[in-house]
């Protein structure tokens, strides 16, 4: 499993939230922490490649990704990004399910905020392969406003709606 | 030395970009 990169810049404090949830993947879907890593990398570059601290962190990060690149090997989901793509849209939307499904039976917990959240996140990913579909755009808004409006919810004592 | 160390952020900006399209297989 891939080291946590520690300390990350300021600049890349977007980025903490995947990295994290490439992190938890690691041995669960070793594809999906492989993209959410690009992902981080690919959007790292765009924020900050210059500053000596931000260079050192995405040179550490590339380092991450080369390596489980190898260590993935010949899997199709690494060597064909269309099937990567799916397979990361698969898993973020049977996250999405699952969280949606929990809302609409009513039952409000804090495994169904993350997993709202999460795949928010992973839709986030799916920006590397190209423009995200209208649909997964909508998905990506609602996911991460419930995750917003059932945790505060949660937290202030009301029963989400 | 200012243009040196410029010269060699670049470098590294160009290398991390290589890595990526390398990572890839967009080269």
């Amino acid at each position: 499993m891939a080291a946590q990169l520690n300390p990350i810049p300021p600049q890349f404090k977007s980025l903490q939230h995947h990295l994290r949830t490439a992190q938890e993947h690691d041995k669960r879907d070793p594809v999906v922490a492989y993209y959410c890593r690009l992902y981080a990398m690919q959007t790292g570059m765009k924020i900050d490649s210059k500053s000596p601290e931000c260079r050192k962190f995405l040179s550490k990060l590339m380092d991450q990704l080369e390596t489980q690149k190898k260590q993935l090997g010949d899997c199709d989901s690494i060597t064909q990004e269309i099937v990567g793509s799916a397979h990361v849209e698969n898993y973020a939307l049977k996250m999405f399910l699952y969280a949606d499904n929990e809302d609409r039976a009513g039952s409000f917990h804090k495994n169904m905020i993350k997993s709202f959240y999460t795949a928010s996140l992973l839709l986030d990913t799916l920006s590397v392969f190209g423009e995200l579909t209208e649909e997964n755009f909508q998905h990506r808004k609602y996911a991460r406003w419930k995750a917003t409006y059932i945790h505060n919810c949660l937290k202030s004592g009301m029963t989400p709606e | 030395t200012g243009s040196v160390g410029t010269s060699v952020a670049s470098t590294e900006q160009d290398d991390l970009s290589q890595r990526l399209a390398r990572l890839r297989d967009q080269v």
